[in-house]
């Protein structure tokens, strides 16, 4: 499945 | 976002700062590894590259372009402005030997198989392994100038206070994303070395120059 990684950290 | 992370943040970028003034005021590279500089503006170049598509936060895109700007500020610094000070013959790490393992891993171990999460996944190994150059560098010369020991004490803190985010993110969000956390584990440990000299160094004779055991 097509995850959306969001990713929130720098 | 937590207070953990937000020091983090702040370490960082007073880690990049204390780099850029050092070489500024000196108008010298020396015991600079141009190296490490350059894996790190691949790192926040791969990255960052969700700048423009995927909005966070202010602080978020802030930090992002602020980070970009003073990676690349660094690279012109050393490989333009300074140049004749850039110390070749100590910077001599292989750096294919981080480059090509990285790559391979982030396509192998991942969260999705998309150009964007492979290339983030790539700047999260190469990040973890991106200090030995300049590590090895000041190994190599056998001291680093003062000013040069503060800018890893702060880089190399700013991944520790990651991984305490990530923990109180685990109990407090349930939320934890491994290959980060592996990666900034393998990142931390490679300054433990450098950190027990750091701290110990008021005690030991030549406080002003650190100098590492090769």
């Amino acid at each position: 499945c097509h995850r959306l990684t969001q990713h929130d950290e720098l | 976002m937590n207070v953990f992370r937000l020091a983090g943040d702040i370490s960082h970028l007073l880690a990049i700062i204390i780099l850029l003034l050092k070489i500024w005021t000196s108008r010298s590279c020396a015991g600079i590894s141009g190296k490490s500089q350059v894996m790190f503006a691949i790192t926040y170049t791969a990255r960052y590259l969700d700048l423009f598509t995927n909005f966070i936060s202010l602080y978020n895109s802030t930090m992002k372009i602020i980070f970009l700007g003073a990676a690349y500020a660094t690279l012109y610094l050393i490989y333009v402005r300074f140049k004749a000070t850039y110390d070749h013959n100590h910077d001599t790490f292989r750096v294919e030997f981080l480059l090509i393992p990285t790559v391979i891993l982030s396509v192998l171990i991942n969260h999705d198989f998309s150009p964007l999460e492979i290339l983030w996944t790539f700047s999260i190994y190469l990040e973890s392994v991106a200090i030995l150059p300049q590590l090895f560098m000041v190994s190599k010369t056998g001291e680093a100038e003062s000013i040069t020991s503060h800018y890893l004490f702060a880089l190399g803190s700013y991944r520790a206070l990651y991984i305490i985010n990530w923990v109180y993110r685990y109990y407090a969000e349930g939320f934890y994303d491994l290959i980060a956390i592996v990666a900034g584990v393998v990142q931390t440990v490679l300054y433990c070395d450098f950190f027990y000299l750091y701290i110990t160094k008021g005690s030991r004779a030549n406080a002003t120059e650190m100098s590492i055991e090769a």
